[in-house]
């Protein structure tokens, strides 16, 4: 089982 | 002032219940094009969107942008006492520290109004950018929430593979494993019971069943959810509100170690 990749990886804040 | 009336409370209820167990706290955005709401759990790993637009609601007025700081577990012990059928008004005067919630009964027998005070919060918010997904399914939500369920049974986490054919939702566990294939069917006489699968690839992730449990827990909010799905980034879930809008679950997938 892998990890858990967090939303803000995926999506920069605005 | 900001003011919103919806025909049916049930519907502000399925959407709060939907993501009350996922978030705390979450900003209501309003703007003249209607109502936005984005918001993490609270460790990050998952991402909820919510947009209702104006126009979906019976009478709707928003003079100024405003971020409306909500407690969703507050938000639900108000919106429980309304009857499903009952008329729903948000309203707000420009710099006040409470949303006021009014239901009236249909023939307005019954008139009730709380005050639920806001909170100032410091929410981060995310841009997500339009992305062409390899992988699309559109399936009954209630035969997706029933998968998800009976897998979570079985084991942790689940893979969902999207091909020609339809969608296969696979799980291992300690007591072995198991898959459930949902074929293609767009020749289902209801539009609502169709599954139906558009893709430039075949795309097969891995996700969290806990979190999918979560999702699935915005089924009352229509008959139809779309996943979408591409290599190495989060899955979109969507539940469809019918004429109003929709509520979208992001979540990543599980990575290989």
């Amino acid at each position: 089982k892998g990890g858990q990749t967090r939303m803000d990886t995926f999506f920069k804040s605005t | 002032m900001f003011e919103a009336k919806l025909n049916e409370a049930s519907l502000l209820k399925k959407i709060v219940e939907a993501i009350r167990e996922l978030v705390t706290d979450a900003n209501l955005d309003c703007s003249e094009a209607g109502i936005t709401m984005q918001a993490m759990d609270s460790s990050h790993v998952s991402l909820c969107a919510l947009n209702l637009r104006s126009d979906g609601f019976d009478h709707y007025r928003c003079d100024r942008n405003l971020s409306l700081g909500l407690n969703l577990a507050n938000l639900s012990k108000i919106l429980k006492c309304a009857g499903n059928n009952d008329v729903c008004t948000l309203r707000t005067e420009d710099d006040a520290d409470t949303l006021t919630v009014t239901f009236e009964s249909p023939k307005q027998e019954r008139i009730s109004e709380f005050e639920l005070k806001l909170i100032a919060l410091d929410a981060e918010h995310l841009g997500i950018p339009d992305t062409n997904y390899k992988a699309q399914v559109r399936m009954p939500s209630a035969e997706f929430q029933r998968i998800i369920r009976d897998l979570s049974v079985i084991g942790d986490t689940c893979s969902i593979a999207v091909g020609k054919d339809g969608v296969r939702f696979g799980v291992e566990g300690d007591l072995g494993s198991g898959s459930i294939s949902v074929k293609q069917n767009t020749a289902a006489e209801k539009e609502e019971e169709r599954v139906e699968v558009h893709m430039e690839e075949p795309v097969e992730l891995t996700f969290a069943l806990r979190y999918l449990n979560f999702f699935a827990k915005a089924t009352p909010l229509g008959p139809i959810v779309a996943l979408s799905m591409s290599p190495d980034v989060p899955v979109v879930v969507e539940f469809p509100i019918e004429t109003v809008g929709y509520l979208r679950f992001y979540l990543a997938p599980k990575i290989d170690e």
